[in-house]
């Protein structure tokens, strides 16, 4: 039996918009730590990964561990007709093949359920070990969506480079090039708009915008977003999910043929 | 040119 209520509905809602375009199909994994996803992109190019801790949730059952394959895209339209601020409730029954998403709205004068096939998908689990970055950027990700939404008029790939001076977006294309460079701004009075940068080393990686823009749609989960780059791996692009849990995507570089 | 490469490259066995 899972059994999984969520106060901040609007919270799930954002989560699969910004899901529901890079991958779609997935399995929720569920267990007495949280609500989790990891899952590829149809290229295998970008992997996301999802943590909902238990502690986030007004109430959370889980009796044994259970993997919820659900098509993102069919998910996304459920939740679609919830109300941002209404009470979201994940029920499954340990052999079902169906969950139930419940809508309250914030004074109980609305309850409605919503039934949505399972499916069973075969996925593979990819292990990422805990690594050291040589830089890790963070800054508003507002600011983040429109250098990747800009660049891609302009190219399809961005060279992201830091160094002591700041992070450098660059692109080139038939049309020309673009650099955009963010230098550090710790912003102490408005911390949402900081720019902060912690460097081991310079590094400078090429990343295909397409990825890039799509990581973005999550965007209205949080004002500030991480970019950790390491020299030959994945850059890992992480927006927090309230003080709830994470929502990760992992991209590797583009790298010399 | 650049090539993209696959992530599982860099998770699969680790």
């Amino acid at each position: 039996m899972l059994e999984l209520r969520l106060v901040q509905g609007g919270l799930l809602k954002k989560v699969l918009e910004s899901l529901k375009d890079l991958v779609n199909d997935a399995n929720f994994d569920c267990s007495a730590s949280g609500f989790s996803l990891q899952a590829m992109d149809s290229s295998h190019v970008a992997l996301v990964a999802l943590l909902l801790r238990s502690e986030g949730f007004e109430h959370y059952r889980c009796d044994r561990n259970l993997s919820l394959g659900m098509n993102l895209n069919n998910m996304a339209k459920m939740l679609k007709c919830a109300a941002n601020d209404d009470i979201v409730t994940i029920k499954a029954d340990d052999a079902s093949d169906s969950v139930t998403f419940m809508f309250e709205s914030p004074n109980q004068d609305k309850i409605a359920d919503f039934e949505m096939k399972l499916m069973d998908i075969d996925s593979e689990h990819l292990g990422i070990p805990e690594a050291e970055f040589q830089a890790i950027v963070r800054m508003p990700s507002a600011e983040f969506a429109r250098i990747c939404k800009d660049l891609s008029t302009i190219g399809d790939t961005v060279v992201i480079s830091v160094t002591k001076e700041g992070v450098k977006f660059s692109t080139r294309g038939d049309i020309g090039t673009a650099n955009i460079v963010c230098r550090q701004n710790p912003s102490i009075d408005k911390p949402e708009e900081a720019t902060i940068i912690e460097m081991e080393e310079p590094v400078s990686l090429t990343f295909a915008l397409r990825y890039m823009n799509s990581f973005t749609k999550a965007t209205p989960l949080a004002n500030q977003v991480t970019i950790s780059l390491s020299a030959d791996l994945p850059v890992v692009v992480e927006y927090r999910v309230a003080e709830m849990g994470y929502i990760r995507f992992y991209l590797a570089p583009k790298i010399e043929e | 040119l650049k090539s993209q490469t696959r992530i599982a490259r860099f998770y699969r066995f680790s």
